[in-house]
């Protein structure tokens, strides 16, 4: 029971976090994979993982120019919608090349 | 700094570009497209020594392409959704291709506020700069920042970009007359007299970018066989002055000034008796003889030399310049003498206080159309079609309209153009009535401005803008002027 009602919940979050996540690792924010590595970490690596996501969060809510948060706020929601290059913001996909 | 740089940069600074041959926008007339990709590019090359040339193959350094969806690389597109587009940094192979989502609504100009759809044009500029290896900026504004920011019409690259692009291909460097490959200063022959014989200094003047490729024959359209144009041996070819060149001494200019005939010759003189070309079977309008009425000689008759032209246009292969009352008619034996002659000579359909025309151009069916105030005049050959004149709303011309400016029939795509103002119109020929998302700024043909003169095609396929006294060359594919300073009107057409 407490699995199912915790994926339900996690679906829910999963849902807005599945997307937030999909958008960062797309733009570059979050390197690919890292989140279901996160869903089958426990104790402290759960930690850490929360720790990437946030920072991912607030990495894209700086380059957005929106208040940084670290929250999945309206406009960081908002920021998500908007139309864009496909280009991610850093080449974390390329080996980081910079 | 806030721009960045991803490292690879293009080794050289002559890029070439081209519309991918497979993947092109279905929704856009590509040739708009190519205009819109090519003035996307060129925000890079005005800020850059870079510079882009349109090629016709898939093995150009930028590639653009129209795709949807999963497309081929690591990127897919996602419908009519936020991604619009996305290009890669500089290498071979896809290095420097951009792709656009096919799946958007692209807009070719700039839109209305409440009209939707993404510019074609802002994106494109974006894309173009990670193609030059410029990744994504987080300065609001910049042209490099991730998400759309549409564009402002007299837009200029801003400086986090400029900055970008700047250190990585250095500043535009002002081209100067000496940097033309073509370019000869002129020698000024020793002023000092010199006792042994010298050779004499021969002047190298500049050779005319026009004649740059001439072949040691001057050909010219052959009405009959257009495969086999007439050659005749090449007079002295043309070489026009340098704006710098120190104007010719008084005496150097009486010279021309006695070939010209003293007054105007009477009209009632016998039709000018010089050896005409023949043209045996081209239906040249011929001049009708002249009324016996002898007109006074007249206050508006131009100065061949020293005039600007209320139109310009070829008429069945030779040139007619517009001015007043009056015209002249270029040949390919050169001006043709005893002119400038009445208009209502050769057209004599024409109002009889004519005191001027607006426009000429040939048509696609070889008549020949008139703008006169708000009227059209077509004729064929010097016969006035039956039910003109009409009015330049039977075009679908605004009611509002006062004049055309000039017209043309564009060698570019063989489409008709009508310019008044800042104005320009797309004229369909077959329907006879002028294209429903017109008139269009006149910015989009870069470098002319407004109220222009006229316009036309020369033989040599080139699009030629005149204003006031001078004409600008212009590069059809870069939709801009080949040099941004006029050139002497007199000089290059009437060989004064």
């Amino acid at each position: 029971a407490p699995a199912r009602t915790r994926t339900a919940r996690n679906t829910k979050h999963n849902i807005n976090e599945k997307t937030v996540k999909n958008y960062l690792e797309t733009f570059g924010y979050l390197e690919k994979g890292q989140l279901e590595v996160g869903n089958l970490l426990m104790g402290d690596m759960a930690q850490s993982y929360e720790d990437d996501f946030r920072i991912a969060i607030k990495t894209l809510q700086q380059f957005g120019g929106i208040p940084v948060t670290g929250e999945i706020d309206a406009a960081t929601k908002q920021l998500m919608r908007q139309r864009r290059c496909g280009r991610p913001d850093r080449e974390l996909h390329e080996g980081g090349r910079h | 700094k806030r721009f960045a740089k991803q490292g690879e940069m293009w080794k050289h600074t002559n890029l070439t570009w081209s519309m991918s041959s497979r993947l092109i926008p279905s929704q856009l007339n590509l040739h708009e497209t190519r205009h819109v990709l090519a003035r996307a590019l060129d925000v890079w090359e005005q800020a850059s020594r870079l510079t882009f040339t349109e090629v016709n193959s898939d093995e150009a350094d930028i590639v653009v392409s129209f795709a949807r969806r999963n497309h081929g690389d690591a990127y897919p597109f996602d419908g009519r959704g936020s991604i619009l587009a996305h290009a890669f940094f500089p290498g071979s192979g896809r290095g420097g291709d951009a792709h656009f989502d096919d799946d958007e609504l692209w807009l070719l100009q700039p839109k209305n506020d409440d009209e939707e759809g993404t510019s074609l044009f802002a994106v494109a500029a974006h894309e173009f700069g990670h193609s030059l290896g410029l990744s994504h900026s987080s300065v609001k504004g910049a042209l490099m920042f991730p998400w759309y920011q549409g564009i402002q019409p007299n837009f200029v690259l801003p400086e986090d970009d400029r900055h970008g692009i700047q250190d990585m291909y250095g500043p535009k460097v002002k081209k100067k007359w000496a940097d033309n490959p073509n370019y000869r200063p002129i020698q000024t022959p020793p002023t000092t007299t010199t006792t042994t014989t010298t050779t004499t200094t021969t002047r190298r003047p500049y050779i005319h970018y026009h004649d740059r490729h001439h072949t040691n024959h001057r050909h010219d359209y052959n009405p009959r066989n257009p495969e086999k144009p007439n050659y005749y041996p090449t007079p002295p070819t043309y070489y026009p002055i340098p704006p710098h060149h120190p104007r010719p001494t008084p005496e150097t200019t009486t010279r021309s000034v006695t070939n010209r005939p003293a007054r105007y010759p009477n009209v009632g003189h016998e039709y000018p008796s010089h050896p005409r070309p023949n043209y045996p079977n081209h239906n040249v309008p011929k001049a009708k003889p002249s009324p016996t009425v002898r007109p006074t000689p007249s206050s508006d008759i131009p100065d061949t030399c020293n005039t600007s032209y209320d139109a310009v246009a070829l008429i069945r292969g030779e040139l007619f310049i517009f001015k007043n009352r009056y015209h002249w008619r270029i040949g390919s034996q050169g001006r043709y003498p005893q002119y400038p002659i009445e208009i209502s000579r050769m057209w004599s359909g024409l109002p009889k206080d004519l005191t001027h025309v607006d426009a000429v151009y040939e048509r696609p069916d070889k008549k020949i159309a008139f703008f006169v105030g708000r009227k059209l005049y077509l004729f064929d050959s010097q016969y006035l079609v039956r039910g003109y004149p009409k009015p330049l709303t039977h075009l679908g011309l605004p009611e509002s309209l006062e004049k055309i400016d000039a017209a043309m029939v564009w060698g570019h795509n063989d489409k008709t153009y009508f310019y008044s103002g800042t104005m320009y119109w797309k004229f369909d020929e077959e329907e006879g009535r002028v294209e429903l998302d017109y008139p269009r700024d006149m910015s989009m043909w870069k470098g002319v401005g407004y109220n222009i003169d006229s316009v036309f095609q020369w033989r040599d396929g080139k699009t030629y803008f005149f204003k006031g006294k001078g004409f600008w060359k212009f590069n059809d594919l870069h939709m801009r002027v080949e040099h941004e300073r006029q050139l002497p009107s007199a000089t290059f057409w009437m060989k004064c």
